[in-house]
This record gives structure tokens, sequence and C-alpha cells, in this order.
């Protein structure tokens, strides 16, 4: 999880806008 | 009642299509054929229309729709970010190749937030384990991604921020080593892909078969995804028939170009390991370094 953390945060928030 | 509910999970990508990805090749086949009238794109061919280039997109509100960061931006692809400011005086030349590849790396970071709402669209997709989802989106998304800048590219060049700009094929082939190896086979990729003549409709549909890859290293669970994937594949396979009539094994010739698309991705991702070690300015955005560590 640690090392895609990012991607995990992207597939679990929906549609708002994430901070990249 | 198959067919038909095929139709609908092709109608239902085509959506989500529509409403992920900003450029579609419609609009940007309409820009590339100087069908769009007093809106032709700017030309960057060399480093002094690259500088007005610059100031031109800074100067322009780019289009922006509810998800998308309002940021005036210089991009690669379907729009985006340039993080990156001007060069003062000296130096501005010696820069210009890393100033340009860190607004490609912000594009494509964003890139990655659209597909990611596209797989997330898939009937299905979110029910599968959370980590291959992950894994789907860390193997496919580069895939994706250098399938939509087909429709972008012509043999001359491509266009670049939202379509607002064209980028000539030699301007950057004239690059230093190693940018200058960057986009040429994604160009050569591009031109045999776009003699195929998909629409949107069936692109949808194509990009939804290459994220649902059962192949992927470190997938858990493989036969959801393959049973997903294979739905997928049948509503291709009947959309072509159907938009397609007249050209012979399209879907076959289709499939085939999931092989090319791996070497390219494969050779790409060496090419940014190569740069990591070479540049010392650069920087990878964190969201690219997790898709590309340990990728091939």
């Amino acid at each position: 999880k640690e090392k895609h953390k990012i991607l995990h945060r992207l597939l679990q928030n929906s549609t708002s806008p994430v901070e990249l | 009642p198959e067919a038909a509910d095929l139709r609908a999970l092709s109608r239902h990508l085509y959506e989500a299509y529509l409403k992920y990805f900003p450029l579609t090749k419609a609009k940007a086949r309409a820009i590339l054929s100087g069908k769009t009238g007093d809106n032709a794109p700017f030309v960057i061919h060399d480093m002094k229309s690259l500088m007005e280039g610059e100031q031109f997109i800074n100067c322009k509100q780019i289009p922006t729709q509810e998800h998308q960061p309002q940021t005036s931006a210089l991009s690669v692809g379907h729009g985006g970010l340039m993080g990156a400011h001007l060069g003062s005086e000296c130096n501005i030349l010696d820069a210009v190749e890393l100033r340009f590849f860190h607004s490609c790396q912000s594009r494509s970071a964003e890139a990655v937030r659209e597909v990611t709402e596209f797989a997330k669209s898939i009937p299905g997709f979110i029910n599968l384990d959370l980590n291959d989802q992950v894994t789907l989106l860390k193997y496919g998304v580069i895939e994706v991604l250098i399938i939509m800048m087909a429709p972008l590219m012509n043999k001359d060049g491509t266009l670049i921020a939202y379509g607002q700009i064209f980028m000539t094929r030699e301007f950057l082939k004239s690059l230093r080593k190693p940018f200058c190896q960057m986009m040429e086979p994604k160009f050569e990729f591009s031109v045999k892909f776009n003699t195929l003549e998909l629409d949107d409709s069936d692109m949808a549909l194509f990009l939804a078969v290459i994220i649902l890859s059962g192949d992927r290293p470190g997938l858990l669970n493989v036969k959801p995804i393959e049973q997903l994937q294979e739905t997928v594949l049948h509503a291709l396979e009947l959309q072509l028939k159907l938009n397609h009539p007249d050209s012979l094994q399209l879907f076959a010739k289709l499939l085939q170009k999931m092989t090319d698309l791996r070497q390219i991705v494969t050779d790409h991702v060496h090419l940014i390991q190569l740069l990591k070690k070479t540049e010392v300015d650069m920087c990878l955005h964190p969201l690219l370094q997790e898709i590309m560590k340990d990728l091939y």
C-alpha cells in the first residue's frame, strides 16, 4: 500500500479533485 | 438480449470516456484538418516559437472541466500544467528540454487521474480487489496514455495543450539527447495506429480492454479481471462489426497493437530511468515515480 499510496488515493477518492 | 447488453456497455464506456477525457479524437482531428476556422493552433517548430508558445499559452484560459485544476499551462497530451517558469536570461536553451519535460510530467500525472476515473467507471472494476485495481492501473496507464496520444498526432507533429498548440515532429527530434528519442517511437506507432481509423466510441472500449489485462505481474485474483475483460472484448468486437463493417479483421488488428504497445512502454520506462541517472536537475513526479518503480 505504501509503495502506491497516490494510486490508492486516486482509486478510493471519488471525483473530487485530488492534490497530485 | 446479449447483444443489447453489449451495446449498453459500449454506450456506457463511451459516455465515461467523453466525461473524463477533455480532448476527443473528433475534436483533435477537426483541429488537425483545419476545420476549426480562426482557432488554428499555435505552431511550435523551433526554440523561438517554443518561447512564444509558452507565453501564448500562459495568456490563454485553458478549457477546464469541473474535475480539472484551473491552471494556465503548457502541456502535452490532452491538456495540463506548466509547472516551471520561463528561464530568465542565460541557460534558457540549456534548460528548455528539462522545463518542457517537467510540463510533460505534470500533464501525464493529471492524465493518470483522468484514466483512473475512467477505469472506475468500467462496470465491475471497483469491486475488484483494491490491490489488483492498483496493479491494473500501474501497468495499464502508460499504455492507455500512449494510445490516447495517437489521435492528437499526424506524421508531422502533435497537438498539445488541449489542442491549442501544434508541436512539430522535427522540433521534437531536434531536442538534445535523450529527449529527442522520447517521442519518435510514439509517432511511428501512432501513424500506423491511425490507419485503423477508430473513432472515440471504439477507443473507449479498447482502453477498457487494455486496463482489464489479466496478465499483469502480481495480480492476486485474475479470474474476475479476465471475466470483465471478456465481456468488454465481446462489446468491442460487436462495436467494430457495426461501426466498421467494411474493415476486415479490424478486431484482430487492434488486438495485435497491444503487443507493440508493451514494447513501447518498456522502452519509454527505460528512457525515463536513463534520464533520472543522467540529468542532475531532473525530478520525477511522485505519482509517475510510483507507477514506474519496479515496472519493467
